[in-house]
């Protein structure tokens, strides 16, 4: 993440990093107990090798040890259920559910189809680039405005089409989401609750100004994730 | 031990025609043809040297010739009776080794210059006369290595400047090149890289196998040069040495690596599928195939790595070794291999044309049965229980194992699967709108709250 600050205790219990190899790989979250969803381009195909991969719960920094060790909760991945076509998107099913606990919680899905009004202010999360502004290693957190479909086009020079399986957030600042960050969440809160929006996806810049981070609408999917828990 | 017909090739259905004046051909004698290339090797009793046989199959009559096929004035014929056993030495333009016993026909330098006659002593006085060292077949001006010289066969030179030179003769590994994985080598190499000589694949001495020439008639498995029948890493050979079964030949790889005559396809393959480079990773029971990078769960040696030009990406169904079909390991423990004749034969069954569905498609009404990653559908009716209500729907239209969107799915068709890993999936379909994601959005007026506030106490 590229600005912002560390995330406080117990806040993002629902982040999840991806590890390829002993290193992180790719943001996600918890969805539900045993599913984790993502961005697709993570893994290499709809039929990765996973026995390279694993997920880490509960974690705040990445090089945890000691008392802070005892939260993390390490699982790996049985299936990779790719999205329907065009949407970038997987939902993860871990080998074992994610045991709840203080640091370890799901976070709730939109309602299908529903739209979050421009310039809300919403949080994308990561262990990702920071670009040098602090923090290496540990779960950060920028607030980005929700910044419409119309205006994001106008600002990618209507090179990218984004049409209603997208939103966006920010722009306003050199700040948002890097490399590994993506397949991690942008997040709004409405009082207490607080909604997975988007899912940041790979290949599409990095945290600049006037370029607003575009996500996939985790809301356009609601439908698709639901029919996959269900089946 | 070593068996007489190792030091022959073998050309089937054809006799040769000599002039009469200056060539011997035995009177025919019944015997078995390992009798005849002995007799043909030993040359007792023989009033000429032999270097070939003729033997006919249908009489066991074995006739021993003064000639070859390379004899000035002898002609090949097509003669169904008979098949002709050369010695390889007097046949070969190419060395193992320093050639050492190199029996050929050049008689020109590297440089290109002609070779003195062996028992000439002009321009360039020497002691390897013929008569000599008889056994180094010091014939005419032939090159040759009679002092086991390491640059290989040579010559006293025509040219009084130039004493000796020898005469680039190549070797036999690098004389034809192979491509991919050597399938389809047909060069001269007859000797594994340890240096052991090859077994003749239609003999079953020392080792007993199955790759006889006539079980294989496609494979180039002739006389006992190194070949690649079963798509291992390189060309092969069983090995005249009783204690090792078979080893690898090192053979020179071409430049260009490409396969050349394999024809690729992507929506359909062709003969046994050899080119078939599309992204079918189910068996026809729906069954995810293993990628070909891992090892689990069967573990086996096709690294996409060792087999760089048969495009082992993913988990996609290829036919690496020249089986029946393409083929794959599976994701079933239980199953290693499986073929995938779901994949449809090029002209066979037409490849399916390109279908679409318009809107979300909950009015499609097509025949494709298949997922987007290529599993069968499994038939509505055996998923009633998770679906009451729309298979229901669908069975009142008997809508069997095609794809179909019951239940309103905005992103198009799709269908149950009998795969434990993918339950259910959407279909190899595409929406006739060229951007099916542009649905119209709700209005301002009518947005929906993504928030649902638990009511707690």
């Amino acid at each position: 993440i590229v600005g912002g600050g560390p995330v406080r205790i117990k806040e993002g219990s629902w982040m999840v990093s991806i590890q390829r190899g002993s290193t992180h790989w790719c943001g996600g979250s918890l969805v539900r107990e045993e599913w984790v969803l993502t961005d697709r381009q993570c893994f290499s195909s709809c039929v990765p090798d996973l026995s390279e991969y694993r997920v880490w719960l509960g974690i705040s920094h990445l090089n945890e040890s000691g008392e802070n060790d005892f939260h993390r909760q390490e699982r790996r991945i049985s299936h990779v259920i790719c999205g329907p076509e065009g949407s970038s998107l997987a939902l993860l099913r871990l080998t074992q559910p994610a045991l709840p606990r203080e640091r370890v919680r799901i976070i709730q899905l939109p309602v299908a189809d529903c739209r979050i009004q421009e310039d809300t202010i919403c949080s994308v999360y990561g262990w990702g680039e920071t670009k040098g502004t602090g923090h290496e290693g540990t779960l950060k957190r920028v607030h980005l405005p929700i910044v419409s479909n119309e205006r994001c086009q106008q600002l990618h020079n209507r090179a990218i089409p984004i049409n209603s399986s997208k939103l966006c957030a920010g722009g306003k600042r050199d700040e948002g989401v890097c490399e590994k960050d993506y397949g991690g969440p942008l997040v709004c809160q409405e009082s207490n609750s607080k909604v997975i929006v988007g899912v940041s996806i790979n290949g599409r810049g990095c945290a600049r100004q006037n370029r607003p981070a575009i996500f996939m609408n985790v809301a356009f999917y609601t439908g698709w994730i639901h029919k996959v828990f269900k089946n | 031990k070593r068996h007489a017909l190792q030091d022959y090739q073998k050309t089937d259905a054809v006799s040769l025609v000599a002039p009469p004046d200056a060539s011997y051909m035995s009177k025919g004698r019944k015997m078995s043809v390992g009798k005849c290339a002995r007799r043909c090797s030993r040359n007792r009793k023989l009033q000429f040297t032999c270097r070939a046989f003729s033997f006919n199959q249908k009489t066991a009559k074995c006739h021993l010739l003064s000639y070859d096929s390379l004899t000035v004035g002898v002609r090949i014929e097509n003669d169904s009776n008979f098949d002709l056993y050369e010695k390889k030495d007097f046949m070969r333009e190419c060395i193992i080794g320093n050639g050492l016993n190199y029996k050929g026909k050049r008689s020109v330098t590297k440089s290109g210059v002609q070779c003195q006659l062996w028992n000439s002593k002009t321009p360039h006085e020497h002691n390897f006369l013929p008569q000599r060292h008889k056994h180094r077949d010091l014939r005419e001006n032939l090159c040759r290595n009679p002092d086991n010289t390491t640059t290989g066969p040579w010559c006293f030179t025509t040219d009084p400047k130039i004493r000796h030179q020898d005469c680039s003769i190549p070797q036999c590994s690098e004389v034809e090149c192979m491509t991919c994985n050597g399938e389809s080598y047909r060069g001269p190499m007859d000797h594994t890289e340890s240096g052991r000589e090859c077994q003749r694949w239609d003999l079953e001495e020392p080792h007993k196998h199955l790759f006889h020439p006539k079980r294989y008639p496609d494979k180039g498995l002739k006389d006992n040069y190194c070949r690649n029948p079963d798509g291992r890493q390189r060309p092969w050979c069983f090995t005249t040495d009783p204690s090792t079964p078979w080893e690898y030949c090192n053979i020179k790889q071409c430049d260009s690596d490409n396969s050349g005559d394999v024809d690729n396809t992507t929506t359909c393959f062709r003969g046994r599928g050899e080119g078939y480079r599309g992204t079918v990773g189910v068996t026809p029971e729906g069954v995810t195939c293993q990628r070909w990078d891992a090892q689990f769960p069967h573990r086996h040696s096709y690294a996409p790595q060792n087999y760089r030009c048969k495009d082992l990406r993913e988990n996609y169904c290829r036919n690496p070794d020249g089986r029946q079909f393409p083929w794959c390991f599976t994701t079933d423990p239980n199953v290693p291999v499986a073929f995938c004749t779901n994949i449809p034969r090029c002209g066979v069954t037409p490849p399916e044309p390109e279908e679409c569905y318009t809107g979300i498609g909950d009015t499609y009404n097509g025949k494709r049965a298949k997922t987007r990653s290529g599993i069968p559908c499994a038939p509505w009716k055996d998923h009633r229980e998770s679906n009451e209500r729309y298979v229901d729907l669908l069975m009142a239209e008997q809508a069997g194992n095609f794809c179909r969107n019951p239940d309103k799915d905005k992103h198009g068709p799709w269908c149950y699967t009998n795969s434990s890993s993918i339950p259910w999936d959407y279909c190899a379909l595409k929406s006739c709108e060229p951007s099916h994601n542009n649905l119209p959005q709700k209005d301002e007026s009518t947005r929906t709250s993504c928030f649902v506030h638990k009511q707690v106490r």
